[in-house]
């Protein structure tokens, strides 16, 4: 269960930093 | 403008964005500035209410990929680049909604047309959220917009008239 998580995280930041780059914060 | 891919049925956790996305539908001929910030809105808030599970994770990445392809497509219009003017944009608009209607309330035409404008504008002023607080007067309008939507909606549905 803990790789299953961290590629949860992993996905989830990378929708964040996606989102973040569409509204030009990086 | 090219379509975009079609999302995958939405997850029951983002039910209360069905409204915000069938909006950003509806107007992507119409007003895509507007359609735009609508998927935004929906995106940031369905990632607030879920996205860990798998099922939203591979809607909130459909929809990224819809605003992207957006974004590319609108690439040469202010209100995407800079979102200062994107928010006055969809305010005017949801302004301009909410005063067609209030004008057809007030002269007693009571119609389909006029509780969708009231609670088209409530919608739109959720999608303000997305560039920061709402002011008093917008939370006032939004409030107002939505009452009224369900208060006309349920006189014509009962054959009473609103008052």
């Amino acid at each position: 269960t803990g790789s299953v998580a961290t590629v949860a995280s992993a996905e989830q930041d990378e929708l964040s930093q996606r989102l973040a780059r569409l509204r030009d914060q990086v | 403008m090219a379509a975009l891919a079609p999302l995958p049925p939405l997850p029951p956790q983002f039910k209360s964005l069905q409204h915000h996305l069938r909006t950003a539908q509806e107007h992507d001929k119409r007003d895509p500035v507007v359609a735009y910030y609508c998927r935004l809105y929906a995106m940031q808030t369905g990632m607030k209410i879920d996205s860990k599970t798998p099922e939203c994770r591979k809607f909130l990445s459909k929809l990224m990929d819809q605003l992207e392809a957006l974004k590319k497509q609108l690439g040469d219009n202010e209100a995407i680049t800079q979102e200062i003017v994107g928010c006055a944009h969809v305010e005017n608009y949801a302004l301009k909604m909410f005063l067609y209607a209030d004008n057809e309330d007030r002269a007693g035409r009571f119609h389909k047309n006029m509780i969708k404008s009231f609670y088209t504008a409530s919608l739109l002023i959720d999608v303000l959220t997305v560039f920061g607080e709402l002011t008093d007067e917008n939370m006032k309008h939004r409030k107002y917009a939505r009452w009224k939507a369900t208060y006309i909606h349920n006189c014509l549905k009962n054959g009473e008239t609103p008052q």
